[in-house]
């Protein structure tokens, strides 16, 4: 029997392997709108995949999706699946997602940090870092969102290789970043980088490494103020919003300052429901409802990315 | 596989950054082997702490003795982590 990208279990928690299968699966079902492309490989050797979806035109103006940068935050993962099956499947039938990509294209890396990842399943679940060695410590990794060159090495991120946010020895030392910097500034011409996380139920937007407010911090309030509202009208999750700095803490180095500073005006960050209850261990049952009630927040700002031209 | 039994995570309110900067020595306590899950950032956010069990009483009588009002949000990290697993499993059965 044919394999179908349909037939996986959307609301339960699955390995890498199982993960990059499917993609594979979504890609055959799919084809002329949902392709595969390698960024790069991780630390240890495996390949950095990331799902475009394109109708076809050439440097189309885009947009970057990237989950699971923390490894221990696995609804983040399992709502990158869910939401890239959406995305194939509503071209045609949904309005919004058909002019979408009739203009722009998306690209989705669902494992951002597979080396970390990989060892939540096999050794550590509360793993967060990616799997490098530091030179002069027996600890491990880096924390992959504090490793970009935007406020690097500032409050809120640390120089001890053994904290959880350990910005690493210089800017980009990562490879999984390294291949995002480098894939986003390959391309050219992408427009709004959305970051997804958990927990604790907030949609951020820069600056993280300062309280200065942004240049375009009325407009990206307003579009955080809609998309929230648009999440709660689902389930009623209550999320807040605002920059980094404002709403949560200081943090230096963080993907979505880095991408702001190179000209990526719609660049948030998710950070995932978390019901108040688990952290970033949230059950599997909820991760139906966290990508349901997602969508219309992400679709809001992809919407917006493709009215606002820049 | 790392096991956690008996750990648990305390989310912790601190009043002002004093008291947060009291809450962030607790990490640096190598004996505890504490970490944040969300670090403390002022009255507004709740600090969630993952404490193992073995310094749980310590920990504990720290956050008591300094007036930090505290709820437990994880009674035991590895009842979850083993929720989870049975979960996935039943997915590929």
């Amino acid at each position: 029997v044919k394999r179908s990208s349909r037939a996986f279990d959307f609301g339960s928690y699955h390995t890498l392997d199982e993960i990059y299968s499917w993609m594979d699966t979504l890609v055959e079902d799919h084809p002329g709108l949902v392709s595969k492309i390698r960024i790069g490989q991780s630390y240890e050797g495996r390949d950095l995949l990331v799902l475009k979806f394109s109708t076809g035109g050439s440097a189309r103006p885009a947009i970057w999706v990237d989950t699971g940068i923390h490894s221990r935050e696995w609804i983040s993962q399992a709502t990158g699946v869910w939401t890239a099956n959406k995305i194939a499947e509503e071209y045609g039938r949904d309005p919004s997602v058909t002019a979408l990509l009739d203009n722009m294209d998306v690209f989705l890396e669902i494992i951002a940090n597979p080396d970390g990842f990989v060892f939540t399943h096999s050794s550590d679940r509360l793993w967060r870092k990616t799997r490098s060695p530091n030179a002069g410590s027996h600890c491990l990794g880096v924390d992959p969102n504090r490793n970009w060159d935007a406020g690097f090495g500032g409050d809120g991120s640390s120089g001890d290789p053994c904290s959880d946010i350990y910005h690493g020895p210089f800017p980009h030392s990562e490879r999984e970043v390294k291949a995002i910097v480098d894939f986003i500034r390959g391309h050219g011409n992408v427009k709004s980088v959305i970051s997804i996380h958990s927990y604790s139920q907030m949609l951020l937007f820069p600056y993280g490494y300062t309280s200065v407010p942004s240049p375009d911090y009325q407009e990206m309030n307003e579009l955080a103020k809609k998309a929230v509202s648009d999440l709660a009208a689902v389930y009623g999750t209550k999320y807040t919003f605002g920059s980094i700095a404002d709403t949560i803490y200081t943090a230096a180095g963080t993907t979505v300052d880095w991408a702001y500073d190179q000209g990526v005006k719609y660049s948030f960050t998710l950070e995932l429901r978390d019901t108040g209850r688990h952290g970033f261990l949230l059950p599997s049952s909820q991760i139906l409802p966290t990508a349901t009630e997602t969508w219309p927040a992400l679709l809001d700002i992809m919407v917006h990315v493709l009215e606002h031209p820049y | 596989q790392r096991q956690f039994q008996g750990d648990q995570v305390l989310r912790i309110t601190a009043r002002d950054e004093e008291q947060a900067a009291l809450l962030r020595m607790l990490e640096e306590q190598e004996e505890l082997q504490v970490d944040f899950w969300h670090r403390p950032s002022g009255p507004d956010h709740p600090a969630d702490l993952r404490v193992p069990f073995p310094s749980l009483g310590a920990v504990k009588g720290f956050l008591e003795s300094h007036s930090f009002p505290y709820t437990v949000m994880i009674e035991d990290v590895q009842k979850l982590l083993d929720e989870e697993k049975e979960a996935m499993a039943r997915s590929r059965r």
